[in-house]
């Protein structure tokens, strides 16, 4: 159907997965919960962190459409760490932060953002 | 999102979703897509968690991210959770944490906790329906023996609704898209109405995961917020993820 809401018949033979509504397969991690938070994740947080810089960046791209002055991103980089979590995880996420090359507010905007976005 | 718990004729249970985010968080006029859903699908990835060298636990996930969203303990229950919206939000809890009222749970890491610790459906069940929370949210729950598949319907302190599978309803599966099931979606957003036109064109004995992968495929239950399907089955342990693409015309979400 070509006009909204674009609805179609239903679709079949679509798996396995191919055409251009597939894009790729999803690679597979393990997290070994027999080591400290500091090495659980650093083969996946390494393989991944340019795309996860380039995530956090677009999110801080649409903060500065919002609050030009950059008063929101300093609000995220400085605040939200000291008032949002509780110690178990934020260890884990301080170990992922450890890896230096992004905000330890930014990951934790990330991993709480199911509850900000209803906002 | 759309979330789907269904039942064969032989009772084997299937679970898959869609995961949609991004919305309204930056359109790309050139390549028609949403600038989110763009950047958060190279950080697909699928995690098999491991103690003594033994999968506790797998889920797909975005890198970086802790919480869960989507899981599998393979072989005792399946785990997904869709976005919900009221007005008692996230915004409330969040300002109750700041506040220092520590005594709810941040979502997806209840649903990590649950993954991690729960040793049954039934115990998983009781957890999600029942601890309280910063925002609300759908949990969509499978088992491991017929008739266990259900959507929790939750509010930030209790348990609205649980809707379960019901054979002798004829109720072979449970579809949640993120509207409640006793509301009408809202006619722009309306993903269940196709979601249950194409499980019930599929029949309960053709249900399978390519079906239900087939269901997640059509447009607008695929659309330009879709990031990722993921299809788990309990009694086989498996968990696939594909990154997904909406090829034009296609809704927006």
């Amino acid at each position: 159907q070509f006009i909204p809401p674009y609805t179609e018949d239903c679709r079949t033979e679509m798996y396995p997965p191919n055409g251009p509504t597939f894009r790729g397969a999803v690679s597979w991690y393990t997290v070994d919960l027999d080591l400290p938070p500091s090495k659980r994740w650093t083969a996946l947080i390494t393989d991944k962190k340019t795309d996860l810089v380039n995530m956090i960046q677009a999110i801080k791209d649409l903060a500065y459409a919002f609050v030009p002055s950059g008063r929101l991103i300093e609000l995220v980089d400085i605040t939200l760490v000291s008032v949002i979590f509780p110690l178990t995880f934020s260890l884990n996420l301080y170990y992922i932060f450890l890896i230096p090359f992004c905000n330890l507010g930014e990951v934790v905007l990330f991993n709480i953002f199911y509850e900000v976005f209803t906002v | 999102c759309t979330s789907i718990v269904a039942e064969d004729n032989k009772g084997n249970l299937f679970h898959g979703r869609n995961l949609d985010f991004g919305l309204f968080m930056g359109w790309d006029v050139k390549n028609k897509s949403w600038i989110i859903s763009e950047k958060l699908k190279p950080l697909v990835v699928n995690l098999d968690f491991k103690r003594n060298n033994q999968t506790v636990f797998k889920s797909t996930n975005f890198a970086g991210y802790v919480g869960m969203l989507t899981g599998i303990k393979p072989h005792i229950f399946t785990l997904t959770m869709n976005e919900r919206f009221s007005l008692d939000g996230g915004y409330i809890g969040i300002l109750e944490w700041i506040l220092g009222k520590r005594d709810g749970m941040w979502m997806s890491f209840l649903t990590r906790s649950v993954l991690e610790n729960a040793h049954s459906y039934e115990e998983a069940k009781t957890r999600l329906a029942q601890t309280k929370l910063l925002a609300p949210a759908y949990f969509i729950l499978g088992g491991n023996q017929t008739g266990q598949g259900c959507i929790i319907t939750r509010s930030r302190l209790l348990s609205i609704d649980m809707l379960e599978i019901d054979l002798k309803l004829g109720r072979w599966y449970v579809l949640e898209t993120n509207y409640d099931h006793w509301e009408e979606p809202l006619f722009l957003d309306d993903r269940r109405t196709p979601g249950m036109k194409c499980m019930n064109q599929t029949t309960q004995k053709n249900i399978s995961l390519k079906t239900m992968y087939d269901v997640l495929s059509t447009k607008p239950v695929l659309n330009k917020l879709t990031t990722y399907t993921t299809l788990m089955q309990v009694s086989e342990g498996k968990l696939e993820s594909y990154i997904r693409d909406c090829p034009n015309p296609c809704m927006p979400w």
